[in-house]
């Protein structure tokens, strides 16, 4: 039941964006963090096949089911996350990068992934003087359940709040900032360790960047709606 | 005809520092290629930067070593042509006609110029942007494919003061790039900020329609007994007459061994 194939034509030389009609699924297996239940992956595969050419594209990720929610909490001023409705206690490490060359690779992802899963931490917090990290690195959080806190290239020490004071206003070429936080999320958002996106370390971007951010990343309103439901319903029911 | 899908250019690159070589981009992809073994060119880590190209041919120690950072020369001393890099390498594909090619730069630190077969293009500035390149119309259908690189460091490399310090004078915190690499109170300033091909390269052959960009939803109803997924994706019709397409999505899970449940 988890297959679907959708026609549609698209005029020469063009882009569209098309969302299929939703996939159902009955208690499918959820993606947990680790500590917490199995980090359960399904293989989602898209192809186009063109009329009189055959399959023309194909794409493919592995995806978890699951929700992520957090919220300031007003007593401690701490930020409380839940997953899949489950309160989940965070015991994190602060990531910067694998290597100062960027010799990135597989190898030393997974090792370094798995340790951090071996040392019973579920949040690895990826520095914003560090990387927006790769998809290899996403791929071991994913397998491992970590959940990953990632930080844009804001930092405090550099950024209007450093010796001395410097860049107050952040980067000089903003809209240069925006296509690239815009580029990364696309390149990343479709994995299921990725918890939490952050303005900067120790600092809040320029309010133009930060307005622009906290715009694009809102949750789309056709799921806001799904969520409220969700939400209600799951908490009557259960 | 060449298998849709994609493949990495993650061996048999060259590199050489911009300033020793005479020859134009355009030279180097067609008339004069370069190859191992003449000066100045060297076998080059791709993915990867300057740096550890220049390690890794023991050109200059590993940095992390002592205190052998110290003698390899800052950007800031040595101005930016200094690591300012060519990359080159070649690739085959055979496409038939109505396929497509697309060269992708999954990141750059921090701009580059692109020649392929002496065509130029000019990669825009930004450490974490994707680049997608449609090269059909240049490539050699049946031969060899010349591919030449010339990579730019960050604008803003800025000096790293005398006492060190948390991201040295902070310059590089006018550009879109990762700001460690002036230094920090966990590790040295890095001579060439990172300036390179630091992520994945490769080449993507479709057919007339190519995918952009799938974004995957799921929404949780009935205390996460009944579930939805949702899927949006970019299309784009690179041809010239209308495409009537079938787009099919499918959802399995891996089950041990080779057997998956659809």
């Amino acid at each position: 039941e988890h297959v679907q194939t959708q026609h549609l034509s698209i005029p020469a030389g063009s882009r569209v964006h098309y969302t299929f009609p939703e996939l159902f699924f009955y208690k499918p297996n959820l993606w947990w963090p680790n500590g917490m239940g199995k980090q359960s992956l399904y293989k989602v595969s898209i192809t186009v096949d063109v009329k009189g050419y055959g399959e023309s594209d194909l794409w493919g990720q592995l995806f978890g089911f699951r929700k992520i929610q957090s919220h300031i909490d007003t007593v401690t001023g701490g930020r409380l996350f839940k997953v899949n409705g489950q309160p989940i206690f965070i015991r994190g490490g602060n990531w910067i990068l694998s290597d100062g060359l960027l010799r990135l690779s597989k190898k030393r992802y997974k090792t370094d992934i798995k340790f951090h899963a071996d040392m019973n931490f579920n949040m690895i917090r990826c520095w914003g003087g560090g990387l927006a990290e790769r998809p290899d690195f996403y791929h071991y959080c994913d397998i491992y359940g970590l959940l990953v806190w990632q930080e844009f290239w804001i930092t405090g020490d550099v950024d209007g709040r450093g010796i001395p004071v410097s860049n107050p206003d952040g980067p000089l070429d903003h809209d240069l900032f925006l296509l690239c936080a815009r580029d990364t999320v696309k390149l990343l958002r479709n994995h299921p360790s990725l918890a939490l996106w952050v303005g900067g370390n120790e600092q809040v971007p320029p309010d133009d960047i930060n307005t622009a951010l906290k715009n694009d990343l809102r949750l789309h309103p056709h799921f806001e709606k799904s969520v409220n439901e969700s939400g209600k319903s799951t908490e009557d029911l259960s | 005809m060449a298998a849709i899908g994609k493949t990495k250019l993650d061996s048999g690159w060259l590199a050489a520092r911009s300033t020793e070589v005479s020859l134009s981009g355009i030279q180097l992809t067609t008339t004069h290629p370069p190859s191992i073994g003449t000066s100045p060119w060297m076998e080059a880590v791709v993915p990867g930067t300057v740096l550890a190209t220049l390690v890794k041919n023991k050109v200059v120690p590993d940095p992390f070593y002592g205190l052998e950072n110290e003698s390899i020369i800052d950007i800031a001393d040595s101005g930016r042509e200094y690591y300012t890099f060519w990359f080159f390498t070649t690739f085959r594909c055979k496409l038939s006609g109505t396929q497509h090619l697309d060269l992708n730069f999954r990141a750059i630190n921090y701009s580059a110029d692109v020649y392929l077969n002496g065509h130029k293009t000019v990669l825009p500035k930004g450490m974490f942007r994707r680049h997608s390149l449609d090269v059909t119309d240049v490539v050699h259908p049946d031969g060899e494919n010349l591919l030449a690189v010339l990579v730019y460091p960050p604008d803003n490399p800025g000096s790293i003061p005398p006492e060190g310090g948390q991201g040295g004078d902070h310059e590089i915190g006018k550009d879109v790039a990762t700001q460690y690499v002036e230094g920090w109170d966990w590790i040295c300033p890095i001579r060439d900020r990172n300036t390179g091909i630091w992520d994945e390269v490769s080449i993507s052959v479709t057919g007339p329609v190519k995918i952009i960009d799938p974004h995957l939803v799921s929404t949780f109803f009935d205390n996460y007994k009944r579930v939805y997924l949702h899927t949006t994706t970019e299309l784009e019709n690179k041809s010239t007459q209308s495409a009537e397409c079938s787009l099919n999505i499918q959802v399995t899970t891996e089950l041990k061994g080779n057997f998956c449940l659809v």
